[in-house]
């Protein structure tokens, strides 16, 4: 269930839609400190689904729209879609309730200044829910610890004993 | 459940025991329950030993065996429950050069299953990239993708340093 | 006294205004009393726009953007309370080389009156010490201090590198 | 008021005996990963009068005697001794309550497997409130901001609003 494209538009510092095409094995992003490295691992984490405006470095939601540069006045709208190679079948999406088996599976966030937001699977319309639910027990859910955010890496050693705990049980 | 939980954890410590002396060359680490008697309350303790020194409390270790232990954590839930992509945004920053390089080789244990998306200024994490991503600011404030050839990570910061201000 | 904070916390906005400019080559950047008529117990806010961007929370910074403002802030108490002596340790550990030689720029402007102790594993910021003290563990678990040329900075890892494991 | 020497004993990782002659300008410690260069900090934050384990990575102020590695014993006692260039006469030691300028101010700090401890201006026995009256308005008793340790640079970005307020109040 690998990645395969990531395509960005409006999303924090990418005004304009940009695309990530991800092989196999190893990809490695490298840039200048302020580039807009870390803000692609955002991207995917609020493709999949994150709440947490906190969790993206931001005070609310509407942070993660494009707003503005010296040059370039402010977008409208932040999408992020994200293609999985779905050739295992291991994502089930749905569409109206029916199953729709597919070889890629895309899935597509968008959130409009007036904060209205739209979730899309395979190009049709889904809520937050059916997206969360795809991903359960693919390995992905847990992205406790298939995401580790810039200066994060140590967090579970200087996490309290009960902290530590929280994590085993949301990977468990 | 209870039953899932010993059996996640189990994993996860074997694991931890073999990837700690994997990355450390040696040494000993171990993850307990601070509370046998009660599974699903109980906190979770590590203790880390790196080759060659006594055990103390892992408060005391280094800012890169800090990182080392952490790393060795991590992909020991990997290996108990893979998943099928990993992002790593800079965990390299305060690694040395050899550490930087048994970072890297561990990552090439896992690739088989896991597809691997890092972050890294380090020369030497670059290298062992299949592709390189550029991420530039040619226009201040806007990002924008562009392709480098593994040559050109040598000098990238100078390939991608942003306009000049 | 109330007194005696005006008086510091002007003198340290002025400087992270100036200073910030100069690491960032541009931009702009404050500290605000949150609460200006309760000057004793007031919180303090800090704004920061790098060059070419809009304002934006702080917390939306890079991570390198955030180590430069805070180079700023360090630097400003520094102008405004000079200190005899400064240890900074590994605090280039997020910057690139192009913000590490600003970073290293900006040292230059207060050795004057300060003795600076840096720990780094930049190469670039090893080069504008006057001195390099190299730190390693030729026998396991116990350290040594060696002299360490400016030479031999580029391999330092192989020059230091502890016992083989 | 430079610092001349830094001497270490059993503190920490460093068994042994070991010396650093500071000159004017840059000194720049280098080393691979857990050779002791932040330990190096710690042994002059604890000679300061440093009271906090945990700001030097411990639990108990005891972790900071060397404790042994597999080829040697630990230690009976941890000693830290940092001299001062006093030529400027900014330092005002004094010994059983009298006045005793010197140009070379040396602080030394032991502290025993006992949990004895003992401090010294200058060879003389004196007390931590000693040690740190000398340096109050010397600009280095808010050591806040003129010791940042590793991993630590950001943290008056990342303080909340009281607590940059805290350091504004300790600095002034
Ligand atoms: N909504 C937004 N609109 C425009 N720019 C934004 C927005 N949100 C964040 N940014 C900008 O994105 C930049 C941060 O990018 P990012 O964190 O991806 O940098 P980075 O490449 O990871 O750098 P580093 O190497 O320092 O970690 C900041 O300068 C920030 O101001
Ligand atoms: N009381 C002690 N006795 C012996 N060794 C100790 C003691 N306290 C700490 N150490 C050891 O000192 C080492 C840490 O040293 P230090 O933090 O100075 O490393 P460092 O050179 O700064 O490394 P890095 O580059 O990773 O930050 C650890 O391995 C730790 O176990
Ligand atoms: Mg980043
Ligand atoms: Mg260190």
């Amino acid at each position: 269930m690998k990645l395969k494209k990531l395509i960005v538009a409006g999303f924090k510092s990418f005004a304009d839609r940009t695309e990530f095409e991800f092989d196999d094995g190893v990809s490695c992003i490298v840039g200048p400190n302020g580039c807009g490295k870390s803000n692609v691992v955002d991207a995917i984490k609020w493709v999949l689904g994150e709440q947490s405006a906190k969790s993206l470095r931001g005070s609310e939601m509407l942070d993660v729209i494009f707003n503005g540069s010296s040059a370039r006045k402010q977008s409208g709208m932040a999408m992020v879609t994200l293609e999985f190679d779905n050739s295992e079948g291991i994502l089930q999406p749905t569409a109206n309730g029916q199953m729709q088996p597919s070889e890629t599976v895309s899935v597509t966030r968008r959130l409009y200044r007036s904060g209205q937001s739209e979730y899309l699977i395979n190009k049709n319309p889904a809520r937050l829910r059916d997206i969360k639910e795809m991903f359960l027990d693919t390995g992905m859910g847990a992205s406790a610890y298939s995401i580790i955010e810039q200066g994060r890496v140590s967090q579970f050693l200087q996490a309290s004993q009960e902290e530590r705990r929280a994590f085993f049980d949301e990977a468990a | 459940s209870r039953q899932r939980f010993v059996e996640t954890f189990t994993a996860v410590r074997e694991n931890f025991q073999t990837l700690f002396r994997k990355l450390f060359g040696g040494g000993k680490a171990d993850i307990l329950l601070t509370d046998p008697d009660d599974v699903l309350e109980s906190g979770i303790e590590i203790v880390a030993r790196p080759p060659g020194k006594e055990l103390r409390s892992i408060s005391l270790l280094s800012g890169g065996e800090k990182t080392m232990a952490a790393l060795a954590m991590i992909f020991s839930f990997f290996r108990a429950k893979p998943s099928p992509f990993c992002l790593l945004d800079e965990v390299d920053a305060a690694l040395d050069e050899a550490n930087t390089e048994r970072y890297n080789a561990l990552v090439g244990e896992f690739i088989a299953d896991t597809q691997f998306i890092m972050i890294s200024h380090a020369k030497r994490t670059m290298s062992i990239a299949n592709v390189l991503y550029g991420v530039t600011m040619q226009e201040r404030g806007v990002s924008k993708r562009i392709s480098v050839r593994f040559e050109e990570a040598d000098k990238i910061d100078e390939v991608l340093e942003p306009v000049a201000m």
